[in-house]
């Protein structure tokens, strides 16, 4: 899930 | 990263080369929406604020890069380099009724109340209405140069790939971004009707032609 904050996509 | 992660992204920068190439050998940038573009700018760099304190892969902070600076490089060519060729008259959707709505969206739904969160999720919203005006300046001229029809169709292409990415990362990592997705999919409904004249005209040999 999202919950780290990172969007690893474009 | 996936196939159809990495053929979308491809797709994507192809579409940006491909609007390049045509505002540059064509001299002009007739047919081409000046907000799509504008508001092209404004997802990218929304999005893209983690540049400075994250670091995903020199893929993707390339990419970014490149996103940033290849859509600020397009409003420079629409509104300086080729500005007698843009014709804001035909260019008359309501931008401020998709940004309104998207902030609204991006309050309610976002992964964190964090500035960086908030503009993160806004761009995604705006990014799935962003072709809207351009679009409807195809449709009120009702005809399109074949080269901005391939620029349409790698731009609608990049967004229906990530489909399949999604899906293969829900099994693949157990990866779901709810947000992502779902805009992605009103993102990539917007280009069926012009998906559905692509392959039955531009692709046979026609023009780009709407009927009356």
């Amino acid at each position: 899930d999202l919950d780290s904050g990172i969007h690893d996509e474009l | 990263m996936n196939i159809f992660r990495f053929l979308g992204d491809l797709s994507h920068l192809a579409s940006i080369f491909i609007l390049i190439h045509k505002i540059q050998t064509t001299r002009s940038c007739r047919g081409i929406s000046f907000k799509t573009q504008a508001v092209y700018v404004a997802v990218f760099v929304t999005r893209y604020l983690d540049l400075f304190t994250t670091f995903v892969s020199v893929y993707n902070t390339s990419m970014k890069i490149f996103f940033i600076a290849s859509s600020c490089y397009i409003l420079y060519l629409m509104k300086v380099r080729f500005r007698p060729t843009n014709d804001p008259s035909i260019d008359t959707f309501r931008v401020e009724y998709l940004v309104g709505p998207c902030a609204v969206l991006a309050l309610i739904f976002n992964y964190g109340y964090s500035v960086t969160e908030v503009l993160w999720s806004l761009s995604i919203f705006l990014e799935s209405v962003a072709i809207l005006p351009q679009l409807f300046m195809l449709q009120r001229t009702g005809e399109a140069e074949t080269i901005t029809t391939h620029y349409l169709a790698a731009l609608g292409a990049y967004r229906a790939l990530y489909i399949p990415n999604w899906i293969y990362r829900y099994f693949s990592e157990g990866y779901v971004d709810p947000i992502s997705v779902t805009a992605g999919l009103v993102q990539t409904g917007l280009y069926l009707d012009f998906f559905y004249v692509y392959f039955t005209k531009v692709l046979q040999g026609q023009k780009f032609e709407l009927p009356a």
